[in-house]
């Protein structure tokens, strides 16, 4: 799975998510990226989020809008919301992923509960990063 | 109107000992060329909308990503992608799901978005009216990559050997009733 979230210059989130979905799947099914709330949301007024991982749990869950209503209703940081949501509610649950997140300030949160997951960003100060583990 | 990008390429790391020095570079160099690419859109004023769907679709053309060229086998051997893009000024988003051959599912995505009264469009009657609205379509061997292969292989021998059909997400209990299945066992399978 890839994802991206972006803040572009007139302040805008924006989220977006593609997939191969799951080795081996059968009978129809679909993971959680499709699904608003699931697996990808953004909200200007809050967090922009993509994920990748266990897609049932982050279906059941409501992940990326956990994260963002964790702001919103507790008035959380970007940071502390998306490990709440996924190193507390999701990993607790059993399900195994990660988060790329990203604030309307363009503070960026990347939290997942596995060995490792591909990621990067390039920041508002235009500082490069990328890691693996 | 300063701007940020972040990307992720699937949680499912690389088995330690599959973990090349070059298989390491060339993820990190796939995450740049994202990075930048998307970052050059935002730069130049580009919308979100733009800068997403440019960025994904580097990753999906990379045979890196379990994303359209590089995605994982479903149990027939073929290839199915979701898609979605989702604008947080109006929560306005497209997705796809279940589809097939489609070069880069993020673009039909924003073609939901944009050119559809809908959010959500599913299968066959998505790939449709993708054709209708111009998506490139590529053939099967396309999306064909032999790591993904082998992964299928695997699957399909592990179920063989615990006796239990499709059973994607190994527990405690069934990995451990089954020892040989068990050493092959790769949490990160689950990711593709």
């Amino acid at each position: 799975t890839v994802g991206v979230v972006v803040l572009d210059r007139s302040g805008r989130l924006t989220a977006a998510t593609s997939t191969g979905g799951l080795t081996n799947k059968r009978w129809g099914r679909v993971g959680d990226t499709p699904i608003i709330g699931a697996g990808t949301y953004a909200d200007s007024r809050t967090c922009a989020v993509s994920g990748t991982g266990h897609g049932e749990y982050f279906m059941r869950y409501m992940v990326a809008y956990d994260i963002c209503a964790e702001m919103k209703y507790q008035g959380r940081s970007i940071q502390v919301a998306a490990e709440s949501v996924v190193m507390d509610k999701l990993k607790s649950a059993g399900g195994n992923g990660g988060v790329i997140a990203m604030d309307a300030q363009g503070n960026i949160a990347m939290v997942f509960n596995t060995p490792g997951m591909y990621r990067g960003y390039i920041d508002i100060e235009g500082k490069l990063f990328t890691g693996i583990y | 109107g300063r701007v940020a990008i972040a990307v992720h390429g699937g949680a499912g790391t690389m088995k330690p000992s599959r973990a090349t020095p070059e298989l390491e570079r060339a993820y990190r160099e796939a995450l740049t060329v994202a990075l930048k690419t998307g970052y050059a859109v935002l730069e130049s004023g580009g919308s979100g909308l733009d800068a997403a769907v440019a960025t994904i679709r580097v990753m999906e053309d990379s045979p890196l990503f379990n994303a359209a060229r590089g995605a994982v086998f479903n149990s027939s051997g073929g290839n199915e992608f979701d898609a979605i893009i989702m604008d947080g000024d109006t929560l306005d988003a497209g997705a796809v799901a279940a589809i097939k051959g489609v070069r880069n599912p993020i673009e039909l995505a924003r073609l939901v978005l944009e050119r559809s009264p809908h959010v959500l469009l599913v299968g066959e009657s998505a790939q449709e009216w993708g054709r209708e609205q111009g998506i490139e379509f590529q053939d099967p061997e396309y999306f064909y990559t032999e790591r993904r292969w082998k992964s299928l292989e695997a699957a399909r021998e592990r179920a063989r050997q615990s006796g239990i059909e499709f059973d994607p997400f190994p527990t405690q209990e069934n990995k451990t009733q089954d020892k040989e299945a068990a050493k092959d066992f790769d949490p990160s399978g689950r990711f593709g």
